[in-house]
């Protein structure tokens, strides 16, 4: 909240649309901008009442650099709007820097997200510090719906809950990289980098990095899910293969690959395999290892082909190994299996378990 | 403080108007307080929002993160 937690006294608000951006149609403006306060109306009993002269308490517009509040914008990119806390005059204000490109999607900056970002402010939210909160600062593109429990959490202290509330699915907040009882969903390399998917989220680990880095996966693979399930590095074609359900995806570096997403049963799984718990490709043979429940299968990377006798049972090739597998990482002769909040770590060569640690000590926890 | 070169020039100057912008850096000298000091607790205060290691440095992360297109209103503080 802002200082001395301002907010509107009336919870029935006015507001007014002042100039449109000619980036988009005016009823793509107008629906956005609606789309963008139901996201509040939804989750409290605010009500929005729109003007079409005079002064209401949230006035709208697009202005460039100097537009008038003494708080200019920057050009392109940068500062892409601001908002007033509510109050009388430029209280409750949102503006939106023209020199953006504001679009409807995720090929540049998505209107309603920053809208409903901007109107959280012209409410009374003031920012997060949760990288998964519509309030958090910095953009991301994120399809779904918006808000988060840190969103409404924040929201519901200065209005109170929707006393008929529609049915919401807000987003969980952003994982705590040293919760003793943290569990991944995948772990691999990429060009060097250590890349760890929790939720909607990945850690990006980099050995010159001293913090691993939390970010939406959407904001950097929009169109991957916001659930990966495993996860491999092919060094040889200096690919990532990510997994998720029953379709997998192929990144170069950061890009993605053309062609994915692709059913994983091309790699030779059988159709009643419906998703993969971890991967790991493991250099010195070539082959790498799909783990799905209590079972393994491998696969050669040089031939394309899944090797023959398996599925084989995990517990009994991996002595020790006798719990699914979340993800795995394998590094200069061991196998890292990650399973909750535990991690083995696996001699290859002894072919016995020689070291348990926390899931999240290589986040430095 | 060694003399800055021109990138490092355009690294502190990045900075200092997202942390005057965004974490209310006050403008000008600072009397007794040397300039670095404030600089550095504004760092601080920045790393501590967004989660970053706090070291009061403009690491690489940091400066990755003042590139990102966002929000205007402040992260910290009043907004008027």
């Amino acid at each position: 909240h802002f200082p001395r937690h301002l907010k509107w006294e009336n919870n029935n608000v006015t507001f007014r649309i002042l100039n449109y951006t000619p980036d988009l149609k005016k009823s793509d403006v107008d629906r956005a901008i609606r789309n963008a306060l139901n996201v509040w109306t939804d989750v409290t009993p605010l009500t929005f009442k729109k003007l079409h002269e005079g002064n209401a308490d949230i006035m709208i517009s697009f202005g460039t650099k100097e537009h008038g509040d003494y708080n200019p914008f920057d050009g392109p990119n940068g500062l892409l709007a601001h908002a007033y806390p509510p109050g009388k005059g430029i209280g409750g204000d949102t503006h939106f820097d023209e020199d953006e490109h504001w679009t409807k999607d995720s090929s540049a900056y998505n209107l309603f997200i920053v809208a409903a970002h901007e109107l959280g402010h012209a409410l009374g939210m003031s920012h997060s510090t949760d990288p998964g909160a519509l309030m958090y600062p910095v953009y991301s593109y994120a399809s779904g719906y918006p808000l988060s429990e840190d969103d409404i959490e924040g929201i519901q202290a200065l209005y109170g809950p929707n006393p008929d509330p529609r049915k919401v699915k807000p987003k969980p907040d952003a994982p705590n990289k040293c919760d003793p009882m943290l569990s991944f969903d995948a772990v691999t390399e990429l060009r060097g980098e250590t890349i760890v998917f929790k939720d909607r989220f990945y850690w990006r680990l980099h050995p010159q990095m001293p913090e691993p880095e939390l970010t939406l996966i959407k904001s950097t693979w929009p169109s991957i899910p916001n659930k990966v399930d495993a996860a491999y590095e092919n060094p040889e074609k200096d690919q990532v293969i990510i997994f998720s359900g029953i379709r997998m995806w192929a990144l170069n570096g950061y890009n993605l690959v053309d062609g994915y997403p692709k059913y994983i049963h091309k790699l030779g799984l059988p159709k009643k395999i419906r998703k993969v718990d971890a991967a790991v490709h493991i250099r010195d043979t070539g082959k790498t290892l799909f783990f799905t429940d209590e079972d393994y299968w491998s696969y050669d990377e040089a031939t394309g082909t899944m090797d023959s006798g398996y599925p084989r049972s995990i517990e009994e090739d991996f002595p020790g190994m006798d719990d699914e597998i979340d993800a795995a990482a394998y590094h200069y002769g061991y196998l890292y299996f990650f399973h909750e909040h535990t991690q083995y770590e696996y001699s290859y060569t002894s072919r016995k378990v020689i070291r348990i640690l926390r899931t999240n000590s290589i986040l430095n926890c | 403080l060694p003399l800055p070169s021109q990138d490092n020039d355009n690294k502190w100057l990045l900075a200092e108007k997202y942390l005057r912008q965004f974490y209310g850096l006050p403008a000008g000298l600072q009397g007794k307080q040397k300039t670095s000091d404030v600089f550095q607790t504004k760092i601080k205060e920045m790393q501590s929002f967004f989660k970053l290691k706090v070291t009061g440095n403009l690491d690489d992360n940091t400066l990755e993160l003042m590139k990102q297109a966002r929000c205007g209103v402040p992260d910290i503080g009043e907004y008027n």
